[in-house]
């Protein structure tokens, strides 16, 4: 554990919290992809089956119990809650999610580590993040002003990957043997597709007026 | 037994 790893994770899950926050206190998910949230629900899922097999420390063991946790009431608000679930845009969350699934699951299939059930699921789980957030940003993009909430969650979440990043750097330059290719290669792809967002939020962020993407 | 790098990453 490093300073960028605990601050990552922090912030991560600091976006979940704004996110519920959003949702829970103003009874909408206006600008909110369900598609995105299902995806994570999906990636959480993948990724920490190995909950019932492996222990690494009780830190990472909360952590993955409150990332499914969050992942699936976020996707609980927005289609089955009473109110909330009539807030939902629909008609804006339009991104065919299903290709990115199987593009993932193809993918994991002929590049892994270890040709292993939990291996080839949890490399899917890599994948899968790394552009989990399309249908978001794909939406942002539609969906006009974005209330400050929602665009401090995407934020948020651009930053906890940035700070994975230099959580590797750190990782590489001080342990020995720590080589992770598939991870560092999603993992700056991930990144890479906030770019276009961290422009104009710290743009409008600037010149003090409401975010839009154009 | 040792998990490899990235396993114990959230």
């Amino acid at each position: 554990m490093n300073v960028f790893r605990l601050a990552g994770d922090l912030t991560h899950l600091l976006s979940l919290v704004v996110l519920l926050l959003k949702i829970v206190a103003t009874k909408s998910c206006r600008g909110v992809s369900a598609k995105t949230q299902e995806l994570y629900a999906i990636v959480f899922v993948t990724r920490y089956l190995d909950l019932l097999f492996s222990f690494v420390s009780l830190y990472n063991s909360v952590m993955k119990v409150v990332f499914l946790g969050s992942a699936f009431s976020i996707v609980y608000f927005m289609r089955y809650h009473k109110v909330v679930r009539h807030t939902y845009d629909r008609e804006l969350d339009t991104f065919r999610s299903s290709f990115l699934v199987a593009g993932s699951m193809v993918l994991a299939l002929l590049i892994n580590s270890k040709y292993t059930f939990f291996e080839v699921l949890w490399t899917f789980s890599i994948y899968l993040e790394a552009v989990a957030i399309l249908p978001q940003l794909v939406m942002l993009q539609r969906t006009g002003n974005i209330d400050n909430l929602t665009g401090n969650y995407v934020f948020l979440l651009g930053m906890y990957r940035g700070l994975y990043i230099l959580n590797w750097i750190y990782r590489y330059s001080t342990e020995r043997r720590y080589w992770q290719m598939i991870v560092w290669v999603s993992g700056i792809i991930q990144t890479a597709l906030y770019a276009d967002f961290f422009y104009y939020y710290l743009k409008c962020w600037n010149e003090n007026r409401t975010l839009v993407i154009p | 037994q040792i998990r490899r790098g990235a396993h114990d990453e959230l």
